[in-house]
């Protein structure tokens, strides 16, 4: 199973992950 | 004396084997040296995509049949003394750490289904208070970035539709119920159809649940749902090695999209389901069934959480007393459903 979250933010949101990497839950997925 | 027949069978077929499977290994260690051979060149190989034949003949498997079947079987009671050896087999199997749960009594769960969707103990995931937005789930980060001219990525190099993955923007006007949208837009004119402020861009991230995770997912900000699209499909495997694969995978499989708004315009949160986990259920959403016979595929069901009755008291919408979101569900008549960041939000079900 899979959740893919799409979302509106302003240009400068940037991730702070890389593919491949694992995550839990309540993780931080990028900043603005 | 002669050997049996089965023996001489035997004999003539281990060969075949042998050399079939040797065969195949060496040409998949070929397909590797070869994919190191372009790194060390600083070529980046693209991703060994399956044809349409193969995509149609894995697409020709009775998934959903398949799926429902699992679900059947995973719902039967175990007898106690066969609980502890079963959920052992599969806590060493796919690595799922016990000491998270909120019961770590294997005897205690009446089923592999239960077992699959069990709670985790109170803060054993503390959310991240300073970041707008978190990890909904346990999972392996498959793909992130920025979507570019109308599409997403779910795996480096591999690429679908936005349009095809969301179905045509209708919330906001009349709910649409096993509609078909023959129109095909401009893919880059359809995401800019979905932002609300000029300026800002749209981004996705794609988490995958491995079998041993967490299989529970939460609010990933605090946003307010307005819409949820249910789309019925075949259920094929979403593993890493498949998603590598198949194009347009997640625009195939059944899911669950979630469409609202947060404080920078337009949120969606889509699930989607996949062979052995084929069932999603949104704990603010009693109406919602998946995997489910009498949904034929290619269409969607809409469901607006921004109508008067969706919001009152006794509408199925509102959250049952075994919801998790009971007590904190917070029903903005009109509005839609707020939801706060962490939140229980819905779950994967086996079959």
């Amino acid at each position: 199973s899979t959740v893919v979250l799409l979302f509106e933010a302003p240009p400068d949101f940037s991730f702070s992950l890389r593919p491949g990497q694992p995550i839990r839950f309540g993780q931080p997925l990028g900043s603005l | 004396a002669p050997a049996p027949h089965f023996l001489q069978a035997r004999s003539r077929l281990l060969p075949l084997l042998v050399f079939s499977g040797t065969g195949y290994l060496g040409y998949d260690q070929y397909g590797r040296y070869q994919d190191r051979r372009l790194a060390e060149l600083g070529i980046e190989a693209p991703p060994p995509l399956a044809s349409d034949n193969q995509v149609a003949l894995y697409r020709s498997i009775p998934t959903r049949l398949v799926s429902r079947a699992w679900g059947r079987l995973n719902r039967v009671e175990l007898p106690a003394w066969l609980r502890k050896p079963v959920y052992r087999l599969y806590i060493w199997t796919f690595g799922v750490n016990m000491k998270e749960a909120e019961v770590e009594d294997l005897a205690s769960y009446r089923n592999l289904g239960e077992f699959f969707r069990r709670p985790l103990k109170p803060h054993t995931r503390p959310v991240c208070p300073s970041s707008c937005v978190i990890s909904p789930a346990d999972g392996r980060v498959l793909h992130c970035g920025r979507v570019v001219n109308g599409e997403l990525e779910q795996v480096k190099g591999v690429t679908y539709k936005l349009h095809d993955f969301l179905g045509p923007i209708t919330w906001g006007s009349t709910p649409n119920t096993g509609g078909h949208d023959p129109s095909l837009p401009d893919p880059a004119a359809f995401e800019e159809q979905l932002l609300c402020s000029p300026g800002n861009q749209l981004y996705h991230c794609v988490v995958y649940l491995a079998p041993g995770d967490y299989h529970r997912f939460h609010s990933p900000a605090d946003w307010t749902i307005e819409h949820r699209r249910h789309f019925p499909g075949p259920l094929l495997s979403v593993s890493p090695s498949v998603a590598r694969r198949v194009r347009s995978l997640f625009c195939v499989n059944e899911r669950v999209a979630l469409a609202g708004r947060w404080q920078h315009g337009f949120f969606s949160l889509v699930a989607v389901g996949a062979t052995n986990v084929g069932s999603i259920r949104i704990y603010c959403d009693q109406e919602l069934q998946t995997n489910a016979p009498r949904y034929t595929t290619g269409s969607y069901n809409d469901r607006s959480y921004t109508s008067p009755l969706a919001a009152s008291p006794s509408s199925p919408l509102a959250a049952s007393p075994s919801s998790p979101l009971a007590a904190s569900q917070e029903e903005l008549p009109g509005i839609g459903l707020a939801l706060r960041k962490g939140e229980p939000l819905g779950e994967f079900n086996l079959g």
